[in-house]
């Protein structure tokens, strides 16, 4: 009859995707303020803006989607597109060496990395390759005998390649062996030299780019110079039990297209969790 | 002619975005526009080019008021203070906070005041040591316990060793903690109540973004922070962090950290830093 009929006609028409541009104009700009105050590359933004404001007005909503939501899910593509393919870190006979800017979480994360590694049945060993900074040794000593993995070591050697080769000729019979470095930022040329020599002496399996998780617009500069020396192949972000949201590893992987690997959530060997885009990017947008 | 909305919108646009990716955080670039917005409204201007200047000269007299508000005279503060001055040391993790006490120490030094060092971070791999290192390159003593130990207790010992060998100033370095874990907050105000300290330092990192607000706030709320010290300056990071943490906790930054070597600690100036964000 006509009554069901025109409530279905209605029904229709109010799942038609219909585009509110004031709606999605606002909700553009308050994801613009959320990705910056999430600490992502202004220019970044910009361009993403640009990008999500072209689709969220030329693409049709999937049925049943807001307005709010139709930007929303663009949005999420366009993080996830940025993020790239994600790894699995293989679990194969290598050497990974830890690199980044100071006191980002290097050292701790080599431990942590060494109790991934040595949970999943691998033979771990570490490197302490930092020759600079006071008592890096014992702290790397110390977090060794935690995780109950040796640990090459040379309080009076000062050059930092030669321990490095020293140490891969001792655990060469290991299977996973973890160079930790000393902190260095792109403006100190001896010690991004430093860093490429030890990179053409020991050509590493993998290059993790250790970042904090509140670095904020120096994130992308600080990672290519990383990447100009060494070709980083991962990034592991840490820190992410404070509040800070990690929009600067948007930059890290854009400059060196290496994916975020792992993920650090604490100071203790433990707190090392697998990398998970749609978590990462919730949290991102608050 | 009257400052035209549109006109001031656009400059304004263009310094909020110069502030933003100098790392100044989101909602401290927004008080500041509002501010010179409020400040330029209806002003009347004699030619049409004064408005950018006269923008960009509000916008950084602005910023000159955050990062003047509560001065403190470090120099000052130490030589009048009966001794020995006890500064305290806090911050999250990785920021800068032992090495700065070392270049504390040395800055105290040339002014010719001695130092107590309290290993008040017990818990880290490495920390004591660490600062075993420092304190022997510098000549002073370490007050320490065996790791694991009280960290309120090694400050306590360090104050009453500073009392009784009358050294000018007593320095409690605590571990890196992150504001969100209450455990740790809670440990640090113990620490501060136990060494009672005159100064309470934060030492931020220049390279952090937008954090650096809450980061900042929630350690003011637990402790009530006297002054900032902002590190890794050198890194080329424009150091917006500096404006961030003097907004949102309405105190002074006293000195910044250009490097690793004792030498690298500058005294903070509003100036230099509103050089540094202009260019
Ligand atoms: N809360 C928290 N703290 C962390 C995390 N990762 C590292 N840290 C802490 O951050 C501080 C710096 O860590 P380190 O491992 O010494 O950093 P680093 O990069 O080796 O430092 P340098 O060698 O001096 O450049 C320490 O207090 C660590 O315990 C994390 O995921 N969460
Ligand atoms: N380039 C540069 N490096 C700095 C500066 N201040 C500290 N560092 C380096 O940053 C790293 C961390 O410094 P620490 O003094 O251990 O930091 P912290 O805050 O005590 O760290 P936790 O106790 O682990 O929280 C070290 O490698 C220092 O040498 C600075 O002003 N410039
Ligand atoms: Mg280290
Ligand atoms: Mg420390």
């Amino acid at each position: 009859n006509l009554s069901t009929s025109l409530r279905k006609t209605l029904k229709k028409i109010a799942n038609y995707p219909h585009i509110d541009k004031d709606v999605i104009r606002e909700v553009i700009h308050d994801i613009q303020r959320a990705l910056v105050m999430a600490d992502v590359n202004v220019r970044m933004v910009r361009d993403i803006t640009r990008r999500i404001e072209e689709r969220a007005l030329s693409e049709r909503p999937e049925a049943g989607m807001s307005s709010k939501e139709h930007v929303i899910r663009i949005v999420y593509e366009e993080l996830v597109h940025i993020l790239g393919e994600s790894k699995e870190v293989p679990l194969k006979k290598m050497n990974i060496m830890m690199v980044g800017l100071y006191g980002q979480g290097k050292t701790t994360t080599a431990g942590k990395l060494a109790r991934y590694f040595q949970r999943k049945g691998m033979r771990v060993a570490m490197i302490a390759g930092d020759v600079h900074r006071p008592a890096a040794i014992d702290q790397l000593r110390q977090i060794a005998e935690k995780v109950n993995v040796p640990v090459y070591y040379d309080y009076d050697e000062k050059d930092a390649v030669k321990i490095v080769l020293g140490g891969l000729e001792e655990f060469k019979h290991e299977d996973i062996i973890i160079i930790d470095t000393a902190g260095r930022h792109a403006l100190e040329d001896d010690l991004i030299d430093e860093m490429r020599c030890i990179f053409e002496a020991v050509n590493p399996d993998e290059k993790f780019l250790v970042l904090d998780a509140t670095i904020g617009q120096q994130a992308g500069p600080q990672a290519k110079a990383f990447n100009d020396a060494v070709q980083v192949t991962g990034v592991v972000l840490t820190k992410l039990d404070g509040t800070a949201k990690g929009g600067g590893a948007l930059s890290a992987v854009a400059a060196t297209h290496a994916p975020i690997v792992f993920i650090g959530t604490g100071e203790h060997p433990d707190d090392l969790e697998h990398f998970d885009p749609p978590r990462f990017i919730s949290r991102l947008l608050g | 002619k009257r400052l035209k909305f549109r006109v001031l919108n656009d400059v304004l646009s263009e310094l909020e975005i110069i502030l933003m990716e100098s790392d100044v955080a989101l909602p401290v670039v927004d008080e500041i526009t509002a501010e010179v917005k409020s400040e330029l409204e209806g002003v009347k201007l004699r030619r049409k080019e004064d408005v950018g200047e006269f923008i960009e000269a509000s916008l950084k007299s602005a910023i000159r008021g955050v990062l003047t508000t509560n001065p403190v005279d470090f120099d000052d503060f130490i030589a009048r203070h009966e001794k020995p001055v006890v500064l305290m040391f806090v911050g999250v993790n990785g920021t800068g906070k032992t090495t700065t006490i070392a270049k504390i120490v040395q800055y105290l030094k040339d002014r010719g005041y001695s130092s107590v060092i309290a290993a008040s971070d017990t818990f880290r791999a490495g920390a004591i040591e660490q600062l075993g290192i420092h304190s022997a390159r510098l000549g002073v003593k370490l007050i320490k316990h065996q790791a694991g130990g009280d960290p309120a207790a090694v400050a306590y010992d360090a104050v009453e060793h500073a009392k009784a060998r009358h050294k000018d100033v007593v320095l409690i370095d605590t571990a890196g903690r992150m504001q969100t874990n209450k455990n740790l907050m809670d440990e640090m105000k113990k620490i501060k109540r136990v060494a009672k300290p005159h100064m309470m330092i934060y030492v931020g990192d220049s390279l952090a973004g937008n954090d650096a607000v809450e980061q900042a706030s929630t350690f003011n709320e637990a402790v009530s922070i006297t002054g900032a010290i902002l590190c890794k300056i050198d890194s080329d990071a424009r150091g917006g962090a500096a404006l961030s943490i003097a907004h949102a906790v309405g105190k002074p930054i006293l000195f910044v950290g250009t490097g690793q070597g004792y030498k690298d600690l500058v005294p903070f100036s509003a100036d230099w830093m509103v050089n540094r964000l202009f260019g």
